[in-house]
């Protein structure tokens, strides 16, 4: 889950992801 | 008066602001799991977890943030989350929490092993934030400027950031004028609480390791 991941991680795939709509 | 440019930016941040949230099925959680000092710390971090997956969606809508140079881009997010986090769950203990969430949520911090040194000037924060009787708009105007701090750590293009807050300041200036016209001194008040923030910031790192201590 993504409670595991670090900050810079989490942040990271967020930036990747798309703007779901 | 805010010009027209200025509208169409207070509109597009206070939009995103509302838009990306904490889900509800979380909401939910933090009124239904029971309570013991390690469903409270596994909540909390799963809350801090989706507030940075929000703070992102939030920060993406930021006129002019995308165009930074993408590791500005991480450094600004590392380096605001937890203020940023700070300032919004402030937002939980003014009158913007339906009834009862806001004492569950209470009771979770100080029933979670954080020690007593820094759940007091937590929850200071949350009081001076909450007397300063904050429309929606300063919280996500006061967001984006606490996002946008061209001091963080890592920050190659210093100059493009600050060019990107100074607006934001410029149209939180004018909404607490509008906003609060009997309190001239109320935007220097709200800048005042970015300062308390930052120490609070540097407290979050002694307790997270003293946290994960106990």
């Amino acid at each position: 889950p993504a409670s595991n991941l670090g900050l810079e991680d989490i942040i990271r795939k967020a930036l990747m992801g798309t703007v779901e709509e | 008066e805010l010009n027209q440019d200025q509208q169409a930016l207070l509109s597009y941040i206070l939009d995103a602001y509302n838009k990306h949230r904490i889900p509800p099925d979380m909401a939910k959680k933090l009124l239904q799991e029971q309570f013991s000092t390690e469903e409270n710390f596994l909540l909390l971090t799963e809350m801090a977890t989706s507030h940075v997956q929000v703070l992102v969606e939030f920060t993406k809508n930021i006129p002019g943030f995308q165009s930074l140079d993408h590791e500005d881009q991480i450094a600004l997010l590392k380096g605001s989350a937890v203020e940023a986090m700070f300032l919004r769950s402030a937002q939980a203990f003014t009158r913007k929490m339906p009834h009862g969430h806001t004492e569950v949520l209470e009771e979770r911090i100080r029933k979670s092993g954080i020690s007593e040194e820094f759940i007091v000037p937590m929850f200071n924060f949350y009081k001076s934030i909450g007397e300063l009787q904050m429309m929606q708009e300063e919280h996500a105007l006061l967001t984006a400027i606490t996002i946008l701090s061209p001091d963080r750590p890592y920050i190659r293009d210093q100059q493009a950031v600050e060019l990107l807050q100074e607006a934001m300041l410029e149209v939180l200036r004018k909404v607490c004028k509008l906003k609060h016209p009997q309190e001239p001194q109320h935007f220097a008040r709200l800048l005042g609480r970015l300062t308390e923030l930052r120490t609070l910031h540097h407290h979050h790192a002694e307790m997270l390791e003293s946290w994960r201590m106990s």
